[in-house]
């Protein structure tokens, strides 16, 4: 299981950069490995080198080993380090809310670039998002698409555009909800008992 | 291996039955307020068997029940079933296609079923590993949560990279 | 201080159900004054009567008489109950995001119409809202201009349209925050040292 | 009795001065992600003497000061100053301008100034108060609370009235 770990995230890390460096254009990334907090904080205050969310602090080649010889590794965290274009490396919980979006959604897509689950659902996971960077998203789902199968709910039209199956969901006269309709790569298919947009 | 159909008949909002089928590729669920769209994403996360009522946004189970509209009576039971394409062979059983339901009576009773026969909730977890799908479901980002991952401590964020690895 | 609490929660009670009936237009709000949780949970557990979030259920007239009598009445909470148009009242935790934000709007702004602050500043609070219900919030601030300064951060193209004035701001190549233009009921002030949209 | 001004220097992205003028009504903030908005909803609230950092999104206080870009170096202090229009006489001083500012350097030392005027911070607390802001700014609504009134026990929603009462 160790190892497994070990391997899944060298993968992740990797592709945590590579992601970083598509959603937040000239910025860079990096996922590193710490000692977990000993104080029962949330680490918050233990964040000694900035640019960091928080966590106790990056272990070096030698504490590395000296962890793999006696010392549990696999109760190291996961620390997170963004450093957006132009600005210097800060405390995640500083971002702003989209700029935290994108950071989660980075960390999320390099997990899934090394092992992808069979479907994802996100949902209005875009909503703090400026149109640039809701683009940006779209783009990277787009180049996923023939991985894995994602689901996405939202109620922005934007969003809408990189539908290859696109459900409209809506709440009848009656209080309950039904489909409205669905379509499928341009062909519109209406589906019984459905009444007319705009009820 | 993808998501292939969900049916959903008196779960919240879907008193009557539903069924959404899905494509591989990208589906997108759109529509106003209210209107049911993330109760799609709770109906998977239950079926696959979530067990604290907060992951769907209930106090008790039973909240999944459909409670009734001004023009129609509340449900007796919630039941939702998923269908999983395993023409790749994911899944280690004889099938092409998958099923997983479960259900939820008013008086809390609840039965869960893989190809309509009847099995534990243990059952059901085990296949979905196999699958590739965690049982904390890590794949379902929920209504508000994207930011959940930078908020846990740097150990919780583990389990996200364990339960892919 | 007891009756001035008495005597404001009375006008926002009564203004929360009208506020309400404009932003779930068919639907009913209600503000209730409840006993304190005693079981030190966070009250949802109680939820006796349905359609509302939590608490430990609704005094009676008798009760509050009681109450004023020798109980502390200034310990009980107040609970929010609101039923949209063709659903039944539920739980407020089983309301959609955009619903739950549309009820804490309404709870804001019944506590505004009865003792106006001189400013309120509003974050992207309408991230969770459909075209449809930004436009009942937007219709709902500009009927309260007149009373109070509102200044409202949003990065919809919408909410831009009720502007009396608006402020662009950036990141600028330096890696600070400047302000991009300042646009009053019309007239566009540059200010000096901006660079071109979209820099 | 309204907000007229905030002006900003080495406070959390503006590291130069800037400077907002307010009017009566409604000014809306619009910018892309990580522009600034939001950034000043906190100085406004850190102006008013807001004593968590959490409430300006830091882990200490400090963390408001300008911490420096690839082209600029940190700043050694962060200074907000508001301006608010007494002519309604709503401030119990003659003045038809009413200004609070407040300062904050690396070492942590902190000043409150009334019109220019060092004060402490309760007085800064009074003023407000008699202004019709409460200490626990009520009246700002941050990014990403909108629900917070609704997650709270009942009786923490009455903090929100009696603040107004
Ligand atoms: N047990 C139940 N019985 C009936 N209706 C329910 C039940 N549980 C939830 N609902 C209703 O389902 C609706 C919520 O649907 P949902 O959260 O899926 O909306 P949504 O489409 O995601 O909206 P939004 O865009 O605002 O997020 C609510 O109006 C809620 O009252
Ligand atoms: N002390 C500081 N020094 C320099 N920059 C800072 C400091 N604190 C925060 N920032 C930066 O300010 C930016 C955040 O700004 P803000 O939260 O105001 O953005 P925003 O315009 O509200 O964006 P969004 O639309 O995503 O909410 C972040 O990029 C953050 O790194
Ligand atoms: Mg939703
Ligand atoms: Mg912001």
């Amino acid at each position: 299981i160790e190892s497994t770990f070990n391997a899944t995230f060298e993968a992740v890390q990797q592709n945590f950069s590579e992601v970083v460096s598509t959603l937040f254009p000239g910025g860079e990334g990096r996922l590193t490995l710490v000692k977990p907090e000993t104080d029962g904080a949330d680490g918050v205050r233990e964040d000694g080198g900035g640019g960091t969310d928080d966590g106790g602090g990056v272990m070096t080649e030698e504490e590395e080993e000296d962890a793999a010889a006696g010392i549990s590794i696999d109760q190291r965290g996961i620390e997170i380090s963004v450093k957006p274009a132009r600005k210097t490396v800060r405390s995640l919980s500083l971002f702003s809310g989209g700029e935290r979006s994108l950071v989660a959604i980075a960390f999320l897509f390099a997990i899934f670039l090394a092992r992808p689950a069979p479907f994802y659902i996100l949902d209005e996971v875009e909503a703090a998002l400026d149109d640039t960077n809701i683009d940006r998203l779209l783009i990277m789902l787009r180049s996923f698409q023939d991985r894995t199968q994602f689901i996405v709910i939202t109620h922005q039209k934007r969003t809408m555009e990189v539908a290859d199956t696109l459900y409209g969901v809506s709440m009848g006269a009656d209080g309950t909800s039904k489909i409205l309709s669905r379509r499928m790569n341009g062909d519109d298919a209406e589906l019984s008992g459905v009444e007319t947009i705009g009820d | 291996m993808y998501l292939k159909s969900v049916k959903a008949r008196g779960f919240k909002s879907f008193a009557r039955p539903v069924e959404f089928a899905f494509e591989p590729g990208i589906t997108v669920v759109v529509g106003p307020n209210g209107s049911g769209k993330s109760n799609i994403a709770d109906a998977v996360v239950w079926a696959m068997g979530e067990q604290s009522p907060s992951a769907v946004r209930g106090a008790t189970m039973q909240d999944v029940i459909f409670s009734g509209s001004d023009q129609m009576a509340p449900s007796g039971m919630a039941e939702v079933e998923l269908v999983f394409d395993n023409s790749c062979g994911t899944i280690p059983l004889d099938f092409s296609e998958v099923m997983i339901s479960r259900r939820l009576y008013r008086d809390g009773d609840g039965q869960y079923f893989i190809n309509k026969s009847g099995c534990r909730l243990i059952d059901v977890g085990e296949l979905l590993s196999d699958a590739g799908l965690g049982r904390d479901s890590h794949s379902i980002i929920s209504q508000g949560k994207v930011d959940a991952v930078l908020e846990g401590r740097p150990t919780e964020r583990r389990a996200h990279i364990e339960e892919a690895a």
